[in-house]
């Protein structure tokens, strides 16, 4: 057997840490261990790295500590808007959603995009209503809202009025 | 963002990335995350990249599509290549920027520019390692 192989990224920047509280920290900490997991478990299994990417991603979407699905980042409108793509080395298939607005699991719609081969990429509500027809999970745009996006978006407008915006940390710009 | 790159027991490479963009981005925005080549790519016998940080960068210069091409066509290693790409490519511009990324070897890389990146790996044989920092935690080993 072929060796495998996992990695992983929960986002870049000082607010890897440093604007977390240690018990944030812990936390984030466990979900990246719990996405490890999930994808491992798929390789050792024998299953796909297309499956095992999914499965990890699927993880973080889920967790509140990273600006994926729930705990997304809020747009200037006070509004989320979710990307993802997979892709697949083995034959160059590829799937994108960009802009969606109530996919739980943004990964999923864009592997079912990619599965369904009549497109790389689908945009805001033809990606919401292409992820539920395929029978996706469909939330409430709230869903993805967490208290720490609100602190954030407020933090970054009152930035952008006091004509300090460049100096917003990283955190306030990525949470 | 967040993203996970694999290399499976069939020699098969295959990378995926999700995110919400930045706090305030403009409505309509796209970044490089669903972009094939820019976030996200991967291709078998070269390299799978998934990629963090700004995103108009990552599109200009398709990243990841520049990873697996410098591999295949200069045949550099998948550390110099991501290496360059972050350290070099993208230093002009003074944007924060990372990976991660694994060869058609299982040889993984997670390059940042940044104070810290949130990254996980597992070794053959199960070994499983979180960081943020310098600091890297060994959680567990995995069956």
């Amino acid at each position: 057997m072929n060796p495998t192989a996992l990695a992983i990224h929960g986002g870049c920047g000082v607010m890897a840490r440093l604007d977390l509280a240690e018990d944030e920290w812990i936390a984030a900490r466990a979900d990246l261990g719990r996405s490890l997991e999930a994808g491992w478990a798929v390789l050792t299994a024998g299953g796909s790295a297309l499956d095992a990417v999914e499965a990890a991603v699927v993880v973080m979407e889920d967790s509140p500590h990273f600006n994926a699905g729930h705990g997304a980042a809020l747009n200037t409108d006070g509004e989320h808007e979710l990307d993802a793509a997979i892709m697949n080395g083995a034959d160059l298939a590829a799937g994108s959603v960009t802009l969606a607005r109530r996919i739980r699991n943004p990964i999923r719609a864009a592997r079912a995009v990619m599965e369904a081969q009549e497109a790389v990429m689908l945009g805001g509500p033809a990606a919401d209503a292409f992820a539920a027809g395929a029978g996706l999970d469909i939330v409430e745009p709230s869903y993805f809202t967490t208290e720490r996006r609100v602190a954030a978006l407020s933090a970054m407008k009152r930035h952008q009025a006091a004509g300090t915006a460049a100096k917003a940390s990283e955190a306030e710009k990525h949470g | 963002t967040v993203g996970a790159v694999a290399l499976d027991s069939a020699g098969t490479l295959a990378a995926a990335t999700s995110t919400g963009g930045y706090t305030n981005k403009p409505a309509g925005r796209i970044g490089d995350s669903p972009i094939i080549g820019a976030g996200t790519y991967a291709r078998n016998g070269v390299c799978a990249v998934s990629g963090t940080g700004k995103g108009e960068y990552f599109i200009r210069h398709a990243v990841a599509h520049e990873i697996a091409s410098r591999m295949a066509y200069l045949g550099e290693s998948l550390e110099d290549a991501a290496s360059k790409v972050i350290h070099q490519d993208l230093k002009p511009h003074d944007i924060g920027a990372g990976l991660v990324a694994v060869g058609a070897d299982g040889a993984i890389t997670a390059p940042y520019n940044t104070d810290g990146m949130f990254r996980g790996w597992v070794l053959p044989g199960g070994r499983m390692f979180v960081a943020s920092h310098a600091e890297v935690f060994d959680l567990a080993t995995l069956p």
